[in-house]
């Protein structure tokens, strides 16, 4: 996380620490599901492995701690089937799930959050927070960070791609966030945390999207997986739990 | 003389019949039937020269060495003695035919020719039971001593009760070891009564009933057995046990009370010495069922089915409980009871009592918990708990319009079972609440 701040405890108590190819991050649903991103568990220009071990680790701000909170078996890794490895500039269908093989016990430091059921989750500069173990200023994270961050304007993301002359894919089934005049920005290590919106209607707060890619980290937008897109998918494999 | 084989019935006609007969001759057939059976001959065609007391040609018929007729004649005609279509019957099982003819049949010098007779005979059963006068004395002597039994060619002899055919075949001797009386009433006496019983007697009569009932006995007067002032019953003594047990020994002439024997065996031994003209006694036996006892419950919560005033042999009752009760036999818990009433008048089985219903601790529910309504830690019939879930991270689910104090209710039915009224046993789930952290990120600087 670029610009942010420790988060306090129970302040993102959906938080994920995964460490598969490397640090990652998640988000709890119900009580035996993670919502990730797929690069986590299948790295870009990385050879397809199935047998990296998935070590999940939940329920505290810092990464010692949690990891003495022992990690959560996964019984097994449900990859979205649009998501191409082997195509380094595509991030398309950027989403995972991972069944854990126990449910967890909740608590004040390790609760699930909620699906996204409209677009109004998407407007243009509604703010939302962004949380992550992943390495700030070019430094690894030892404690939760999270950064608010707008959903920016899908042109003015565009433009930007085009400035930097990339040629990497930003789908329907993406979305930007982020300030150019703000070094505010999620970074590696963050993979796979979720974008979370407060929904002030019902009080309650929405993974409208997860961490996938950007290019460089606090130097202009992120580019999220837009989880309004995989809701049904979502459910068929969570086999329709409430 | 011809004999006839023992045939049941035949034919006998004159020499040539019905060609005329012979001159000068005299045949006796002798008619036989089998043991057991009379003769009787009847004549279906008869023509002998007439005269007076059949004098020339004559028919004799005899049996039992007596001559029951001679007779000549023609059947329609005045003349000489014909038999006309009268049956003539033996006593015993012979009868002899004897045809006579002289030496000439002339009538005022001219010749007669007679055709003689056809006669029919049959076996007819004697009734050797009918009354037989004595030959000797001309009394009346019976066949057999006590009772008679006449059948189609023979007869046999029978003794009343308590008496014992003798090889003779008539006679009778008192045999009275072994009286058996099965029916559900009937009569016992002593022999001859109630004449005097005869001397010397060793009798036993046993009564045995269908189990279920239970003998009572009841004396008739006159009750009459030797006895003695001082000894009691030294010389003639009837005993009576009820189930191998000795209801007590009874003489002189004071009937007995009537006795409920309380079984369905009863045994009477009857000795009597060689002397005395007492006259012996009768009783009435009759039966009843048996009772049971009435049954009782053991508690409040147990209910006797369709209660009867009385339970007899074979009888039963159901019991069943008060809903939430469970029907307990000892320690064992049962689906259903009946009690039979056996033949000794008891039940086959104890009365069961009737335990609450106990629905068991309830389940624990994950992620939730739940508390006694009603007294904690009873978990009996109509016990309540509320389930709850552990909030704020979880919530109950429910159905639309339905409130988790509703989904979460159970009590303790009378099937044993911890029930909802909505979703009956299904347990309650408690499902993660999404999205609430209870310390959600807060800034303050603007």
């Amino acid at each position: 996380i670029i610009g942010g701040q420790k988060a306090k405890p129970g302040n993102f108590p959906w938080q994920a620490f995964t460490n598969i190819h490397g640090r990652g991050g998640g988000a709890l649903l119900g009580d035996r599901w993670v919502l990730t991103a797929a690069h986590t568990i299948y790295p870009k220009e990385h050879n397809r492995q199935n047998d990296t071990s998935k070590d999940v680790f939940l329920g505290h701000i810092n990464v010692e701690e949690i990891k003495k909170l022992g990690h959560h078996p996964v019984r097994r890794a449900i990859i979205h089937p649009d998501y191409r490895q082997d195509e380094p500039n595509n991030f398309e269908g950027d989403i995972a799930l991972l069944e854990l093989e126990n449910p967890v016990t909740l608590g004040p430091n390790l609760l699930p959050i909620c699906l996204p059921d409209n677009e109004t989750f998407y407007d243009e500069g509604l703010m939302g927070y962004v949380s992550g173990f992943g390495i700030t200023e070019d430094k690894i994270a030892f404690n939760l960070r999270f950064v608010r961050l707008p959903v920016a304007e899908r042109e003015t993301c565009q433009r930007w791609l085009q400035t930097k002359k990339s040629n990497d894919v930003f789908s329907q089934n993406m979305f930007c966030s982020g300030d150019p005049s703000q070094r505010h920005d999620a970074c590696q290590g963050d993979s796979g945390g979720v974008f979370a919106v407060r929904d002030r209607d019902r009080d309650t707060w929405i993974a409208t999207g997860i961490v996938s890619w950007g290019i460089g980290c606090g130097e202009g937008y992120g580019f999220y997986t837009k989880v309004l897109n995989y809701v049904d998918w979502i459910k068929k494999e969570m086999g329709e739990e409430d | 003389s011809p004999y006839m084989p023992q045939k049941l019935y035949g034919e006998i006609s004159s020499p040539l019949y019905p060609k005329p007969y012979p001159n000068d001759i005299e045949t006796t057939t002798v008619i036989t039937v089998p043991p057991g059976y009379r003769v009787k001959l009847v004549f279906r065609q008869f023509d002998v020269e007439p005269s007076e007391g059949c004098f020339y040609d004559f028919v004799k018929i005899s049996a039992d060495k007596k001559t029951l007729g001679r007779f000549c004649g023609q059947l329609e005609s005045p003349l000489g003695n014909p038999p006309g279509r009268k049956e003539f019957m033996s006593q015993g099982n012979k009868m002899l035919l004897t045809f006579h003819t002289d030496f000439s049949n002339e009538e005022n010098g001219t010749l007669m020719f007679y055709r003689g007779f056809q006669a029919y005979y049959q076996a007819v059963d004697r009734d050797e039971c009918a009354p037989q006068v004595n030959s000797v004395e001309g009394g009346y002597q019976p066949q057999c001593q006590h009772l008679c039994h006449n059948y189609i060619g023979g007869y046999f002899c029978s003794c009343r009760p308590g008496y014992e055919l003798q090889k003779d075949g008539r006679s009778c001797q008192a045999e009275c070891s072994s009286g058996l009386y099965t029916e559900p009433s009937g009569y016992v006496s002593s022999l001859e009564y109630p004449q005097p019983y005869p001397p010397d007697l060793r009798c036993n009569y046993s009564i045995r009933v269908e189990r279920g009932l239970t003998v009572h006995l009841k004396f008739l007067d006159p009750f009459e057995i030797d006895d003695h002032q001082q000894v009691h019953c030294p010389y003639d003594q009837l005993q009576i046990y009820a189930n191998g047990k000795n209801l007590g020994e009874f003489c002189g002439n004071r009937r007995p009370p009537d006795l409920d024997t309380s079984s369905n065996a009863v045994d009477l031994v009857f000795f009597t010495d060689e002397s005395g003209d007492s006259r012996g006694w009768k009783l009435h036996y009759t039966t009843e069922v048996i009772k049971c006892p009435q049954p009782k419950a053991l508690d409040e919560f147990t209910i006797i089915q369709e209660p009867q005033p009385q339970y007899q042999f074979r009888d039963y009752f159901i019991v069943t409980c008060k809903q939430g009760y469970q029907l307990m036999e000892g320690n064992q818990a049962l689906l259903s009871f009946t009690a039979v009433c056996q033949d000794d008048g008891t039940w086959h089985r104890a009365m069961p009592r009737c335990k609450i219903k106990d629905c068991g601790q309830p389940r624990g529910l994950t992620n939730g918990d739940f508390r006694y309504i009603t007294t904690r830690g009873v978990n009996t019939y109509e016990a309540r708990i509320q389930y709850s879930c552990h909030e704020p991270y979880y919530k109950m689910k429910t159905r639309a319009g339905s409130s988790e104090s509703v989904r979460g209710l159970y009590t303790c039915t009378a099937q044993g079972i911890w029930k909802n009224e909505e979703e009956g046993e299904k347990m309650p789930r408690c499902l993660p609440v999404c999205g609430k952290p209870v310390n959600p990120v807060t800034q303050k600087q603007r």
